[in-house]
């Protein structure tokens, strides 16, 4: 089973259109291993990434070189999932 | 024999676990609910629809379809809540009673079962399919960029490892197959919902070009109804419009298809939420999210109902 410790989703602002394609070179980088959760789409609407831990340093260095501005919107992707497991197995329980 | 009434509707659920429940649904409403299969997944499992129907032949139809992207839980959560739902209401609900009085509703719980299975067994992330091509280095098709409606141009991908690969050729995924044979051959359904999440949007047509769709005004007041409708619940702010001016760029796309297919009212939705849990919806807001989005889907059904072409 595939786990998720220390992966984060990173909430993403590009600015302008420039910002959208850096987003999109991103993407291709496919030893970066960044998972879309909401795409690029135009300046002002959020973009949701799913980073995983070991390539997380490279992307944060990415965005910041860029001025990105970005909040964690997950902190710890296999918390939240270890929490889903355990509540469907509580309510399987009873 | 288990009831459905004591399912746990709060609460994600297996594959097994939802079809299981899905006979307890059709033996405790014979006459309303019946199970039907269109058709079996790359790896064999059954494609299972509900219909409820209170009789007739080939009455026109309005189709919802719940979980084609794998990971989406909450519209798999909605969809059996929803079922629910049209069950206990026919009879009690005087729209729902007239709606199924004129109407059948087709309902496919788990539109993408090998993915969903995948992300219960092996990578709770997983979107895809599960189906495998030659000289393909990745496993699995986006069954939402499969649909002959500009298949393989901008706005999916040609790459197998990407999370929008387009696949082979139209229609090669069996779960996107069954569907465009089961609509053509019904050939009376007049509306087609399908159900993603997440980013809180109600979309019709088009995703793969600009151009605007002929009925542009019409989806356009419906969506606006059916968003107003769904915020009176618990304020949870909707966007609607084309996917294409909505979200972004999109071929391939399921609605796109049918509504090319002459089935004017075509919408998908994008359930909760903004933006603190992205596909990780807590399932304590699976009630919540479903009773909101039950609302919208009224009111678009009712539309269906009451403007029959």
């Amino acid at each position: 089973q595939q786990l998720f410790v220390g992966d984060q989703v990173l909430r993403v602002s590009a600015r302008n259109e420039e910002q959208i394609s850096l987003l999109g070179v991103l993407g291709e980088q496919e030893e970066l291993q960044v998972d879309f959760w909401r795409h690029p789409n135009s300046p002002g609407h959020p973009v949701d990434l799913r980073v995983p831990f070991l390539t997380l340093q490279g992307v944060k260095k990415f965005l910041d070189f860029h001025n990105f501005s970005y909040s964690i919107m997950i902190e710890d992707v296999q918390e939240l999932l270890d929490e889903e497991k355990e509540s469907m197995r509580r309510s399987r329980r009873i | 024999k288990r009831s459905s009434r004591t399912f746990d509707f709060a609460s994600y659920h297996t594959i097994d676990e939802i079809y299981d429940w899905m006979d307890v649904l059709v033996e405790d409403h014979p006459s309303l609910v019946s199970k039907i299969q269109i058709g079996q997944s790359y790896e064999n499992r059954p494609l299972y629809v509900l219909k409820f129907s209170t009789g007739g032949r080939n009455r026109p139809a309005i189709w919802l379809d719940t979980g084609i992207h794998a990971r989406e839980w909450i519209t798999h959560a909605t969809g059996v809540w929803t079922a629910n739902k049209i069950a206990s209401e026919y009879g009690q609900d005087p729209s729902v009673t007239a709606i199924l009085d004129s109407m059948d509703i087709f309902l496919e719980i788990v539109t993408n079962p090998d993915g969903f299975a995948f992300t219960h067994s092996s990578n709770r992330l997983w979107r895809k399919t599960r189906s495998k091509y030659s000289g393909n280095l990745c496993v699995g098709v986006d069954p939402n960029r499969n649909w002959d409606a500009g298949f393989g141009e901008a706005g999916a991908s040609s790459s197998s490892c990407s999370e929008t690969y387009h696949g082979p050729y139209a229609n090669s995924e069996p779960e996107v197959k069954s569907i465009v044979d089961f609509v053509q051959s019904h050939g009376n359904i007049k509306a087609f919902v399908s159900i993603h999440s997440y980013s809180q949007l109600l979309l019709y047509p088009y995703g793969y070009t600009y151009t605007a769709v002929p009925d542009q005004q019409e989806l356009h007041e419906v969506s606006a109804k059916a968003v107003a409708a769904l915020s009176s619940l618990y304020g949870t702010q909707y966007k609607y419009g084309s996917i294409i001016t909505t979200i972004y760029r999109a071929s391939g796309g399921t609605i796109d298809w049918t509504y090319n297919q002459g089935i004017k009212y075509s919408f998908t939705f994008e359930l909760r939420d903004t933006g603190r849990y992205g596909f990780l919806l807590p399932a304590k807001q699976i009630v919540p999210t479903a009773e909101e989005t039950w609302l919208a889907l009224k009111v678009i059904m009712e539309h269906a109902r009451d403007n029959l072409y």
